[in-house]
């Protein structure tokens, strides 16, 4: 049941990975001259990480970046992150938020961030979590890949057992689906916003995991993310907490966000999307779209605030 | 393929911190090869925990004889995935 373009995808499913590749290179055939696919890397079994860019122009302009499925089993973020998508195409030109943004900054979009744990999720099982390289001596497979970059990375909040679902690996950024992102990040060095999204559990969260020593944009940050989860409740009620990782959920050191952060990307956030209801990881399909419509009215307050506060 | 019949996920509520360390406690017990869906945070937050079946008796004795409060969320993960991918392929044969 292959979609012939990008407005018959059904967005209110579940797809496999193969689908939403060929989502990505529709969306970039329909749209020449906002849509680019660019790889970043290979996965370790050899899967391309492919970034969409939406770009309207100029050379590395101040950018935005978002990633769904860095945990491949939290399948609501890359059926969340491929609405993403199409919405940028379908707003830019119509809605003038999406519009002014887009016509001063690019916003590169990594849907699938963990493809060998997802395609595994699809075919092997569906709790998993990780990436899929092997660990020499050990018969367990896979790093968190959100416990594997180099910030505060080895600390307490990540394990050093390969069987762990929170194993940091054997040093930072040794998951290429890691490094990838820091080569690219450094490279493209104007990077002004970065939101790292995984599910469950409704929070907005900012740095830092790896220690209790506040962000020192803190202030800034907790009023963007207060408003921003009061956007996103304002679709369907849903409720979100708020605030640094280590103050609202635990302590986590190696997190994508908190490498962001340190940086210098200042607007460096995660979100946990739904459920709080009973399925957890098992989000009914009928619940893609609402949760995609309401956590955009959040990004777009995220991406608002950077473009109107260049630094 | 790995399946997962007879897996429950609790969620489990702390009353107090004594409590929330008792389920954290949980993380070490390698032998019931626990998964933790929502990690231990504050008493405020419930932990979700999918236990694989051999482990649920050992694990509910556990919270009980420790007065911990749980509920099960999902009482046949299994079931679940089915519905899940029975969904998908029905949508995609539409």
């Amino acid at each position: 049941a292959e979609p012939r373009n990008t407005d018959s995808f059904d967005f209110s499913r579940y797809h496999s990975i193969s689908e939403i590749y060929s989502f990505q290179d529709m969306l970039v055939a329909e749209n020449p001259n906002l849509v680019s696919k660019v790889v970043i890397g290979q996965s370790y079994e050899g899967r391309p990480l492919n970034v969409l860019k939406f770009s309207t122009g100029g050379t590395n302009r101040p950018a935005i970046w978002i990633d769904t499925g860095i945990h491949s089993r939290e399948w609501v973020t890359q059926a969340s992150g491929t609405w993403f998508a199409k919405k940028i195409v379908t707003d830019y030109g119509r809605d003038p938020a999406v519009t002014a943004i887009l016509n001063k900054m690019d916003i590169f979009l990594e849907i699938v961030t963990n493809p060998d744990g997802y395609f595994y999720t699809h075919t092997s099982n569906r709790m998993w979590r990780k990436t899929r390289k092997p660990n020499s001596g050990s018969s367990c497979v896979g790093v968190d890949p959100n416990r594997n970059w180099d910030a505060g990375f080895g600390g307490p909040g990540a394990s050093s057992n390969p069987c762990s679902e929170t194993y940091r690996g054997p040093r930072a950024h040794s998951e290429s689906e890691v490094k990838s992102i820091v080569d690219f990040v450094k490279s493209h060095g104007n990077f002004k916003a970065f939101i790292s999204i995984h599910s469950y559990s409704q929070m907005l969260l900012y740095p830092y995991g790896y220690t209790t020593t506040p962000a020192k944009d803190q202030a800034e940050l907790h009023n963007l993310a207060q408003r921003a989860i009061t956007d996103l409740a304002s679709l369907y009620g849903t409720r979100y907490r708020f605030g640094s990782i280590i103050n609202t959920i635990y302590q986590a050191s190696g997190g994508t966000i908190d490498w962001t952060y340190n940086q210098g990307i200042k607007y460096s956030y995660t979100f946990e999307l739904r459920d709080t209801g009973r399925y957890g990881f098992i989000l009914p399909a009928n619940q893609i779209i609402p949760t995609a419509e309401e956590t955009w009215l959040a990004l777009m307050d995220i991406m608002d605030h950077t473009f109107k506060n260049p630094y | 393929k790995e399946t997962f019949e007879g897996h429950q996920v609790l969620r489990i509520v702390a009353k107090d911190d004594v409590q929330l360390s008792l389920i954290k406690d949980l993380e070490d017990m390698i032998e019931f090869e626990l998964d933790f869906w929502r990690g231990v945070t504050d008493v405020a937050t419930p932990v979700d925990i999918r236990v694989p079946m051999h482990s649920l008796q050992s694990v509910k004795i556990y919270l009980e004889t420790q007065d911990v409060e749980y509920s099960i969320m999902i009482e046949d993960l299994q079931v679940l995935l089915d519905e899940e991918q029975e969904e998908m392929e029905s949508a995609a044969r539409v």
